[in-house]
């Protein structure tokens, strides 16, 4: 307000001289001060988002579980042209910075976004745009990945939303308490997915479902036979059940993927949809957000049996990039405005064998825009 | 931006003992922050 108050005096006193001199002097004023209050606008932002985050986490701790709401606001957000701003975003945050501000502008982000900045590989000066800064490698050692050959790791840095045992025909993944969306609806038509059939359910000796190994065609059998893993007969008393683990990285976190375990990735689909924004408010305000965003699934076999990666893009973080296929481009202008087309499927080869990924090995890469 | 992992594994169960000798539990809980290379769960090799 004091700016305002200033600014137009300023404006008042270049009108009543009539002079060049003085009316040149509030022009040059406008930047700054323009700049300025786009800085306050966006702090207040910050500071309003930090708080809400902050009561959300409160209400997480003493057990209040957030309840989907549908609102006007998200209904408003399906009629913005959220690609193109996305593409844009991504535009201006690849933009050369010129060195001597690229510190300041990335320990500003990290200090917005809780970012590490002790664990970039490479000095702040070395990132030539804000994009590149936002998908730096890390130094070696900072992830060490857990030695423990029995445990599944995380495949990302983020935030633990959800996770479970998908039980019965027809299992849902919770999006919040009120709303779920398939397993099927999320990866698309897999010939891998386990199918949970009523029948197939048993009881275990505690009275909890217990679903029997599936062999298919395209069985670890015939995946080991390119591995030099020789691997016993699973005993007929061997069950598996399919699980789930829904991970939500924030902005300052580390935006590489990589692979849980070793497995064999045997097709790629790209749902090419839309790019709603994903942080917990979209959650609990958008349905079906997980189903309708712009995503990559990764699908094939571990030695327990079927896996898969789904990688959801948003608004700010459109596109993603796949190591194992540098080739593929997400975050494209739409061909037409159906966003209920099938997804584009990719079968790696050689058949039943696939991409062999390590534990710890990288895979994807979340981009700006 | 958001990843969601979907895997089978070991569940618990022996015919012969009914011991539960092969099972994966995850070990985090909703709301934990975690970081690449950290497990998610285990289970015991039978």
């Amino acid at each position: 307000t004091s700016f305002l108050r200033k600014f137009q005096t300023t404006q008042a006193r270049s009108s009543i001289n009539g002079g060049r001199s003085n009316s040149s002097k509030g022009d040059s004023f406008l930047v700054p001060g323009a700049t300025l209050a786009t800085i306050v606008m966006l702090g207040a932002l910050h500071a309003r988002r930090l708080y809400g985050d902050k009561k959300l986490e409160e209400a997480r701790e003493n057990g209040i579980e957030i309840e989907f709401q549908p609102d006007v606001k998200a209904t408003f957000l399906r009629l913005l042209p959220l690609r193109s701003i996305s593409r844009f975003w991504g535009f201006l945050a690849s933009m050369e910075l010129p060195i001597w501000i690229r510190p300041y502008v990335y320990r500003s982000w990290a200090r917005a976004f809780h970012s590490n900045l002790e664990e970039a590989a490479k000095p702040l000066d070395k990132y030539a745009s804000l994009r590149e800064f936002f998908v730096r490698t890390l130094k070696d050692g900072s992830r060490p990945i857990d030695s423990d050959p029995c445990c599944l790791i995380s495949p990302v840095d983020g935030t633990i939303l959800r996770f479970g045992e998908l039980k019965g025909a027809g299992s849902m993944i919770e999006q919040v308490k009120g709303f779920s969306y398939s397993v099927s609806s999320l990866l698309g038509a897999s010939p891998f997915l386990p199918v949970i059939a009523e029948e197939d359910i048993q009881q275990d000796s505690e009275g909890q479902e217990i679903i029997p190994r599936h062999e298919n065609k395209k069985s670890w059998w015939r995946i080991s036979l390119a591995s030099p893993k020789v691997r016993d007969p699973a005993p007929a008393s061997l069950t598996t059940g399919l699980f789930y683990c829904v991970i939500y990285l924030k902005p300052g976190d580390y935006h590489r993927i990589h692979s849980p375990v070793d497995w064999n990735v045997l097709v790629r689909r790209h749902f090419s949809g839309r790019l709603f924004p994903l942080n917990e408010r979209a959650a609990r305000t958008i349905r079906n957000l997980y189903v309708e965003n712009e995503r990559i699934v990764l699908e094939g076999r571990w030695q327990e049996g079927f896996m898969a990666i789904a990688a959801i893009g948003a608004t700010t973080i459109g596109s993603i990039e796949l190591f194992i296929e540098p080739e593929l481009w997400t975050n494209q202008t739409r061909k037409n405005l159906l966003h209920s087309e099938p997804p584009e499927e990719r079968v790696y080869e050689p058949e039943a064998v696939g991409v062999m990924l390590k534990k710890g090995d990288e895979v994807a890469a979340f981009n700006m825009g | 931006s958001t990843v969601i992992l979907i895997f089978q594994a070991p569940i618990s169960k022996s015919l012969e003992d009914d011991s539960a000798s092969s099972e994966f539990r995850f070990c985090i809980k909703r709301g934990d922050r975690i970081h690449v290379g950290e497990a998610l769960g285990r289970w015991h090799d039978s």
